[in-house]
């Protein structure tokens, strides 16, 4: 992570396109020391095949056109957020809304969302990783989109009192939970929601997604489990009227910085500490961890940068301050590009955006490295203009690519970060611009 | 806002810690 001086990583074409049956199981490679204090779960792609949600009955995964669509929906959604949360860069977060009509929300027959508030969550159409979590006592176990982008953790709730979408695992039921309980509204915690409101004394959320998807319910606490660990009186949406594209996810875990996400409500138990690794296949486990940064976790070699944490709540903005390609600092992009639009990192957005400047220098010095090793062009493929047609190749030399942050941490691309396929005649280069510099 | 996305992730430890308002990356995590 301090940087690496190669100027090529080998990938093998076919790891890019692993089969529908090919889950190869946890692939760490190092071994899950337990702390007291740390919990694991395993990382899957919500489509791969070691997703518990995949299989006969899940339906067809989405194309990559749908899913590069969904991708630019959630980073639309996310731009729009942040524009609405800060006053530019550093300025104050906006102040929060009460539901319209909120009162009516849970047992209203109306299938119009237009009591909840637009764009209190990002689009989720791409917040591709589940992670399996327990709800309730005894608990019951739960596959959930992981979502460091988004704040309240939220499930389907019985009696699904409007709608719910159709899900993999049973409805949590919180009758058949001795520890549920709904927060009231004049419970401090029910003020911490983006969309609050109140129904004879009992506090309900909402959140409306950028691409039009929504959960609204009860605003609850129970008891939630994270591998062996108990998190008591953790409080999350139950929701009785959801609709959109959450796939068959039973919900969301919320990993953002805001006063509803699990960091904030288990502060206590991991003191803010978190740790995920994304597998480089779909076909593979990754896995999230909460608590104190381990050897096991690659706490012992990690790099930090500064988390900016005044631009407003959620979400987790870092410095990037410059981008390496084949080992070189491009020098096109003067830093005052990054520092003036900022940086966040996401869980839920598949392909990197840069301010146009730096995407226009790395897609030129990429294409330049893959010209001179020889590599054919192909076409670009939606929102991805830089590919290469990889036909009969079994293994390709790429130019490495880094991320260079503030304070010198380097995020030196795997192979499998660098590139993003569609098929073996169209793999490309997996950056995308804003547009501009400003957006 | 320019974004770090999950594809650019792959295979780091990605280490958030709130207390010490840091964020981390560590190669070969998985």
């Amino acid at each position: 992570a301090a940087g690496s001086s190669a100027d090529r990583v080998l990938l093998r074409v076919d790891s890019l396109f692993p089969g529908p049956s090919s889950c190869t199981s946890t692939q760490e490679r190092k071994p899950i020391t337990a702390t007291s204090s740390a919990a694991r779960v395993p990382i899957v792609h919500r489509h791969g095949p070691c997703s518990p949600l995949a299989g006969a009955h899940a339906g067809k995964p989405p194309s990559h056109a749908e899913i590069l669509a969904a991708d630019q929906n959630r980073v639309e959604s996310l731009h729009h957020r942040v524009s609405s949360t800060t006053t530019g860069l550093g300025g104050k977060p906006r102040t929060k809304k009460k539901t319209p009509g909120h009162s009516s929300v849970p047992a209203s027959s109306s299938s119009s969302s237009s009591s909840v508030p637009a764009s209190s969550g990002l689009s989720l159409g791409t917040a591709n990783y589940v992670v399996p979590i327990g709800l309730g006592t005894p608990p019951s176990r739960f596959t959930v989109v992981f979502d460091t982008g988004s704040d309240t953790t939220w499930v389907q709730c019985r009696p699904c009192v409007v709608s719910c979408y159709k899900q993999k695992d049973r409805l949590f039921d919180p009758a058949k939970s001795s520890t549920y309980a709904n927060v009231s509204c004049a419970d401090p915690a029910c003020a911490d929601l983006d969309a609050s409101g109140c129904n004879a004394g009992h506090c309900l959320y909402g959140i409306q997604y950028g691409d039009g998807s929504y959960t609204v319910g009860f605003f609850a606490k129970d008891t939630l489990a994270v591998a062996q660990d108990a998190i008591k009186g953790f409080k999350f949406g139950c929701g009785e009227k959801n609709r959109g594209l959450f796939g068959q996810t039973a919900g969301l875990l919320g990993l953002g910085r805001g006063p509803t996400s699990i960091t904030v409500q288990a502060y206590e138990k991991y003191g803010g500490s978190f740790s995920y690794c994304l597998p480089a296949s779909s076909a593979a486990t990754g896995y999230l961890e909460f608590g104190p940064l381990s050897p096991s976790s690659s706490g012992s070699n990690a790099k930090t940068t500064p988390m900016l944490t005044d631009k407003g709540p959620t979400f987790y903005y870092v410095g990037l301050t410059g981008i390496r390609v084949g080992g070189k600092q491009l020098g096109a992009i003067p830093e005052s590009v990054f520092s003036n639009s900022g940086t966040l990192v996401d869980s839920g957005t598949v392909i990197t955006r840069l301010p146009d400047t730096a995407y226009a220098a790395l897609s030129s010095a990429f294409a330049a490295a893959m010209a001179a090793s020889g590599y054919k062009k192909a076409a670009a493929y939606s929102i991805l203009d830089t590919c290469y047609d990889f036909t009969g190749l079994s293994q390709v030399s790429l130019p490495t690519v880094s991320l260079v942050f503030q304070g010198g941490a380097c995020l030196d691309l795997d192979a499998s970060g660098i590139v993003y396929a569609i098929s073996q005649s169209q793999v490309c280069l997996g950056f995308a611009s804003n547009g501009d510099d400003e957006s | 806002v320019g974004i770090v996305g999950n594809t650019q992730q792959r295979t780091y430890g990605v280490l958030y810690d709130v207390s010490k308002k840091v964020v981390g990356f560590a190669p070969g995590a998985c």
